[in-house]
């Protein structure tokens, strides 16, 4: 535990790098005494970090990608339910890992979750309808020219068959934004589109802007006459 | 104020930068506001290093996010700003190595803005660059969700798409006008050319939306 109040209120940080040594190192110590071609792949992680004495607390949330697996009898999960959301707990201390928690459950996938959120709440027009018969042959072609377009390389091939259902879950994201803009402007795939929207704040955004008061600033002068 | 003005067409704005996977949002919207300046008061357009604030505002957090109220201050502190050529962006922290010998630009001070956002077209409009409110840009760090997915036009997202009270993103108006009757501020982003409209973001004026008219601010040279 932190050891002061001041020291809790500290050091709180969301930063991917720093998140993956201590992700990979719960990831090992999920997958230990696993064969090779069963062990889970390490999805999205995000987290935070904390002072603990000499040592630096990761408090993660990773999606872990279980492989697919046909065997009842052998199976951690079900076939259908691949994915999991872990808390991990890691402590570094002098170098050295150790973890402290761990807790897993399986999840649908998000494209499922965000099909039947857009179907059922957001979309009004649409409320009934199932997504088109074609949807996955589609998503795959569009996921492919993102790919060529954007010159993404995945290193597994699990990485890429997650990065294609976040790739799909984000078209459907972008549908939502763009049924819900009172203006002119276009959304839909960027080069962003193969990011989870925590990944996609973890790398790109800044968090500070809304936690801390910046130094104050003189006001700028009023101007004098029309 | 003109109805419509676009310091783009004055040769005032450099082009656009990319941050890479680096939360550095502060530093372009900080630096891209004292190119402005610097261009409106000496005259020379010069692109200038987000790099030396990442590795020297010590009081920011590099790629972990800052403010742009302390990255000016950072600037008057160690003196100036050098170029991007001198000292280039790797979007990582790095050590400080910034030498004042190398400095190229200068600010005496900073100012916050007023948060009546429709009083800020005339900061950027032409005419008043003697005083510090004649800031051609400010810093209206805008929240992100509709930012990910934008492609080109006018946004205009509904409030809990693009809330005032969650700011996480830092940019730089460098215009306003209207198309097709639609008031709108031209936004420099810092994602690349290869995002939005040429990497510009287009963004409803007049309505407060995602919050641009919070916490802009600008240098005074």
């Amino acid at each position: 535990a932190p050891s002061s109040p001041a020291a809790r209120n500290e050091a709180w940080v969301s930063a991917f790098p720093e998140l993956l040594g201590p992700a990979r190192y719960a990831l090992e110590m999920y997958n230990h005494g696993r064969a090779a071609g069963t062990r889970a792949a390490l999805g999205s992680v995000r987290g935070r970090v904390r002072r603990a004495g000499r040592g630096m607390v990761y408090s993660l949330k990773a999606t872990l990608e279980e492989p697919p697996c046909n065997d009842p009898t052998v199976c951690q999960l079900p076939v259908a339910k691949k994915t999991l959301l872990c808390s991990f707990e890691v402590l570094n201390e002098l170098g050295k890992h150790v973890l402290l928690r761990r807790n897993c459950r399986p999840v649908e996938t998000k494209v499922t979750d965000d099909r039947n959120e857009t179907l059922s709440s957001v979309l009004p027009l649409s409320n009934k309808a199932p997504l088109p018969q074609d949807f996955s042959v589609r998503m795959v072609s569009i996921f492919k020219e993102f790919v060529t377009k954007y010159n993404r390389t995945y290193e597994t091939k699990e990485e890429a068959q997650w990065r294609m259902s976040v790739f799909a879950s984000n078209v459907i994201r972008a549908q939502k934004i763009q049924a819900l803009d009172r203006g002119t402007a276009q959304y839909g795939v960027t080069k962003f589109s193969d990011l989870t929207e925590e990944e996609f704040r973890t790398f790109y955004l800044n968090p500070l802007l809304k936690e801390k008061p910046g130094r104050k600033m003189r006001l700028a002068k009023a101007v004098p006459d029309p | 104020a003109p109805h419509e003005w676009d310091w783009r067409n004055k040769g005032a704005v450099t082009k656009v930068k990319d941050q890479g996977m680096c939360g550095s949002c502060w530093a372009f919207s900080v630096t891209g506001n004292v190119e402005g300046q610097w261009f409106l008061k000496r005259g020379a357009l010069l692109s200038l290093s987000e790099q030396e604030l990442l590795d020297c505002d010590t009081v920011d957090k590099a790629c972990l996010g800052g403010l742009p109220s302390n990255a000016y201050s950072a600037i008057k502190t160690l003196g100036g700003l050098e170029t991007e050529d001198d000292y280039s962006y790797h979007g990582h922290l790095q050590t400080c190595s910034f030498s004042a010998k190398k400095a190229r630009v200068y600010i005496n001070d900073s100012v916050e803005l007023t948060q009546n956002e429709l009083s800020e077209a005339p900061a950027l409009a032409p005419g008043l660059t003697d005083s510090p409110r004649a800031s051609p840009w400010s810093q209206p760090p805008t929240p992100s969700s509709p930012l990910q997915f934008y492609r080109r036009g006018i946004s205009h997202p509904l409030r809990p798409l693009c809330s005032p009270w969650f700011i996480d993103h830092a940019v730089l108006l460098v215009g306003y006008g209207n198309r097709s009757d639609t008031p709108f501020w031209a936004i420099k982003n810092s994602w690349g050319s290869d995002w939005g409209e040429e990497g510009y973001y287009y963004l409803h004026r007049g309505s407060g939306a995602c919050g641009v008219n919070t916490m802009a601010s600008s240098a005074v040279v």
